[in-house]
């Protein structure tokens, strides 16, 4: 399945 | 992290050291809207809860932190400091923002990536940042006249706005799965806002005169 990638933004 | 995410980054943190300056030293808040601040305290108390529950890195806690903490201060200061408050425009300041609460609660739950309470919080946080500033432009436009500080703090916030979007086209070409469309587009909404601005900022710039916005 499609993962998000990890919110990794301010 | 690429160059333009941490221009970014840098010159958000510049615009609130900048803020926390003119509040500082010259004790007054005047020609700063309560309303966008407010905003602004709950865009990163909402989309920063995943400080309790994920770890990225020292940076982003870090920065969270801070931005959190700085935005509440300014709050406070604004509302409670014996002196401070004082100097608060309340009449320029009349945007009514819980609309824009209401109004981007309502797409984030509408719009999101996925449906948990968080990723809910996390969208609508997003959407809210987008328009935040709009209280505080409203009340350069009222007032006209905007004092240095003022001006350079809502120069900088575009600029972040800017460097992000740069960012976003970095990782889109450089990473392989980079699609994040809820932030993109939100913040090109975001940085549009601010061409008025930068159009007259660059101006009074250019003519090294004082900052003025038609009425």
């Amino acid at each position: 399945c499609l993962q998000t990638p990890p919110k990794d933004e301010l | 992290m690429n160059i333009f995410r941490l221009a970014g980054d840098m010159t958000h943190l510049i615009s609130i050291l900048v803020l926390l300056l003119k509040i500082y030293a010259t004790k007054s808040c005047s020609g700063i809207s309560l309303k966008t601040q407010e905003l602004y305290a709950l865009v990163f108390l909402t989309r920063y809860l995943d400080l309790l529950t994920d770890f990225i890195s020292i940076y982003n806690t870090v920065m969270k932190l801070v931005f959190i903490g700085s935005s509440l201060a300014i709050v406070w200061c604004m509302r409670r400091h014996r002196v401070v408050r004082r100097s608060y425009d309340k009449e320029l300041d009349t945007f009514r923002h819980y609309f824009l609460i209401a109004a981007t609660f309502a797409l984030a739950v509408l719009v999101y990536e996925k449906f948990t309470f968080r990723e809910i919080l996390w969208a609508f946080s997003i959407y809210l940042e987008a328009v935040a500033i709009l209280p505080q432009l409203v009340m350069l436009q009222r007032s006209g006249n905007v004092d240095n500080l003022t001006g350079k703090y809502v120069f900088f916030l575009g600029a972040y706005r800017a460097f992000y979007i740069l960012n976003w086209i970095y990782r889109y070409f450089t990473e392989a799965r980079f699609t994040r469309w809820i932030a993109c587009v939100s913040g090109l909404v975001q940085t549009a806002l601010y061409a008025d601005f930068f159009y007259y900022y660059f101006i009074s710039w250019k003519n090294n005169a004082k900052l003025k916005l038609p009425a």
